[in-house]
């Protein structure tokens, strides 16, 4: 593994605990898409299904059971626990745009048809535009707050040092895979937008919008 | 393409 993996890794860690806190913390998910978080724990839920079948390490697996586990419980306070402060009226991305066309790119694009590499490919995809209903949402209500914005941040970091980790297999160890690679390359460019805007108007300011 | 050291990525 090499320090852009680890990190990638770390920033995903973060970006996922930032999100749980801010809600426990607040006691409120106001400004938090809880679409983009069932998407997510959805993600998570397809690719890791090789925890039942394979060992990878104990890094690898330690860390997939928490992202699941993260991702189920930010889902359950969104939905269940501070159901009252979700803002349901703002969070109308229309999934179904997202999850069908996905799916279907996944049974036609993918490295083996068998059903646990396909469900693999659909969260790969589904991964890249799960972000989607959360931008929407922003958009929409014109504002995020700044600990939103951080979590929004390590998110899409965490892709990007992705993407520099895959370089780098690709020169060391003459590894790559295509399908991770374009999927991490479209979902790095839906954050290029927000990290131009968190970069420029994120230190010192308590509210950052996205121009529809 | 090797499936076991691309299920080794998170």
């Amino acid at each position: 593994m090499n320090i852009f993996r680890l990190t990638g890794d770390l920033s995903h860690l973060a970006a996922i605990i930032i999100l749980l806190l801010k809600i426990w913390k607040t006691r409120s998910c106001a400004g938090i898409s809880g679409k983009s978080q069932i998407l997510f724990a959805l993600v998570f839920t397809s690719r890791y299904l090789d925890l039942l079948t394979s060992f990878i390490s104990l890094y690898n697996t330690t860390m997939k059971v928490i992202y699941i586990g993260c991702a189920y419980a930010t889902v359950y306070l969104i939905y269940a626990k501070f159901k009252a402060t979700y803002d349901g009226n703002h969070d109308t991305f229309r999934v179904e745009f997202l999850v069908v066309p996905v799916g279907g790119l996944a049974f036609l694009v993918n490295h083996d048809f068998s059903p646990l590499e396909i469900l693999w490919t659909f969260s790969i995809y589904l991964e890249s535009v799960a972000i989607l209903p959360q931008l929407f949402m922003i958009s929409k209500t014109g504002e995020a707050e700044t600990i939103t914005t951080h979590y929004l941040f390590f998110l899409g970091l965490y892709r990007a040092l992705y993407l520099i980790n895959w370089i780098w297999r690709f020169y060391f160890e003459g590894f790559f895979d295509m399908i991770a690679i374009v999927a991490g390359v479209v979902q790095t460019i839906l954050y290029c937008d927000f990290f131009y805007l968190y970069v420029t108007k994120g230190e010192g300011r308590s509210q950052l919008s996205i121009p529809t | 393409d090797d499936p076991s050291q691309k299920k080794d990525e998170l």
